[in-house]
């Protein structure tokens, strides 16, 4: 597969910017959490496309993001468990 | 508010367009 590149994002619109990242992103994030990884590519998309692409080039980055992303799921949905429970 | 959304964050499915980030200026 061609890597992606910064003037390959820079030809198509915002929309289809993040959704050619998140094609990336989304394997490499599966091999990771294979349950949560459709959440996960999700809250990354949420970063700016450059630091995107670096974390697509920088394996430790991509790690570090994903464990910051992961935590913050789990304390979301810790929260909204403890709602429900009233 | 509490700013609970049970349907946060949106979900990337492959293969399927990106819906996300709906208020992205063109």
């Amino acid at each position: 597969q061609v890597p992606l590149t910064a003037s390959m994002l820079a030809a198509a619109l915002p929309q289809e910017q993040k959704q050619m990242l998140g094609e990336r992103l989304y394997p490499l994030i599966q091999d990771m959490h294979p349950t949560l990884a459709g959440k996960i590519t999700g809250m990354l998309l949420e970063i700016d496309n450059s630091e995107l692409l670096h974390m697509l080039e920088s394996q430790e980055s991509l790690h570090s993001k994903v464990e910051e992303a992961v935590a913050v799921l789990q304390a979301h949905q810790a929260k909204d468990t403890a709602q429900k429970k009233g | 508010s509490n700013g609970s959304n049970i349907n946060w964050p949106p979900e990337f499915r492959p293969g399927e367009p990106w819906k996300g980030l709906q208020n992205i200026d063109p």
